[in-house]
């Protein structure tokens, strides 16, 4: 494995995002997961519409809250496209479902994974490289006061209650770390990355790993 | 400076609310010397805590409106099963 990979010097991740008040961090993780592998694959780096998710995957609660695996199980399951956050763009509200016609242009998920990779987390960084970036559920309480550097306390792994992305790692340091894109704004964290050590499974980030295929 | 900041405009007819929020700010701040307290004896790298957007929230607040991802339990990865390419390679 490489000492360091950040999916973000392949010019496969957007900018921050900001859900605002909307618990809809499970949309934000999943499609930037979907942005982030269409890259990937040989695709542009595309903005894709979070409302979407957010408003259609009915299992979910949208801006009430909701899980990886629900959403990325309807995306599988109906193969609906993602369109463009353009078309259906974020109101950081619940809405009413919009469908696009099957010939809309949009990206669909052709299959994905879902592992606990607790005691694994060097298994988890080839599966980030040969993958792409992985969402993630982690334990987020203490991230309401995160300023910035790599967390490696008060961080439980019992309550898992926040998606995010893991979108690399660097090793090169004393304390290894996770590179982890949030979508709380570029004002919280660092421009709204979080660094998380690598190898306790800190804030739980191995218990729950999902990879999307397209 | 927070409010100038973070853009918050208080309703000052609600004056309750205004309090309340004065209040979480300042368990924010007490939160933040705990909270540094056990990182300075780290690295230089080690996690910063302070205020941010979120100062003038309760935690419980804070957590009905961020934290609501429900987690799945999922399986345990296995690489035998999984990571064939790797092996491969």
């Amino acid at each position: 494995l490489p000492t360091k990979f950040d999916w973000r010097d392949k010019g496969a991740v957007n900018p921050i995002q900001n859900q605002e008040a909307c618990g809809g961090c499970w949309a934000f993780s999943i499609v930037g997961a979907v942005e982030s592998v269409h890259v990937k694959n040989g695709g542009a780096l595309k903005q894709l519409s979070v409302q979407q998710v957010i408003d259609c995957s009915y299992n979910n609660h949208g801006c009430n809250g909701g899980s990886t695996v629900t959403a990325l199980d309807w995306l599988n399951k109906t193969k609906e496209k993602l369109v463009s956050q353009s078309e259906y763009p974020f109101k950081a509200k619940n809405g009413m479902c919009h469908y696009f016609a099957p010939s809309h242009d949009g990206i669909s998920v052709k299959n994905y994974q879902a592992h606990n990779f607790s005691g694994q987390e060097k298994e988890m960084m080839a599966r980030l490289i040969e993958w792409g970036p992985l969402a993630v559920i982690v334990d987020a309480v203490s991230w309401q006061d995160y300023l910035g550097g790599i967390i490696q306390h008060h961080c439980s792994s019992h309550n898992p209650n926040h998606a995010v992305l893991v979108i690399g790692y660097d090793t090169t340091g004393d304390v290894p770390y996770w590179i982890v894109r949030n979508s709380w704004g570029t004002s919280w964290g660092d421009e709204g990355y979080a660094y998380i050590k690598i190898g306790a499974n800190m804030c739980g980030i191995a218990d729950s790993v999902t990879a999307v295929f397209l | 400076l927070f409010n100038h900041q973070f853009r918050r405009n208080y309703d000052v007819n609600n004056q309750q609310e205004y309090y309340q929020r004065k209040i979480n700010f300042e368990s924010s701040i007490r939160r933040h010397v705990y909270l540094n307290s056990v990182s300075k004896h780290l690295t230089n790298h080690s996690a910063k805590y302070g205020v941010n957007q979120f100062s003038d929230l309760s935690p419980e607040q804070f957590r009905e409106t961020y934290l609501t991802a429900q987690a799945k339990v999922v399986p345990k990865y296995t690489p035998l099963k999984h990571g064939n390419s790797l092996k491969r390679n």
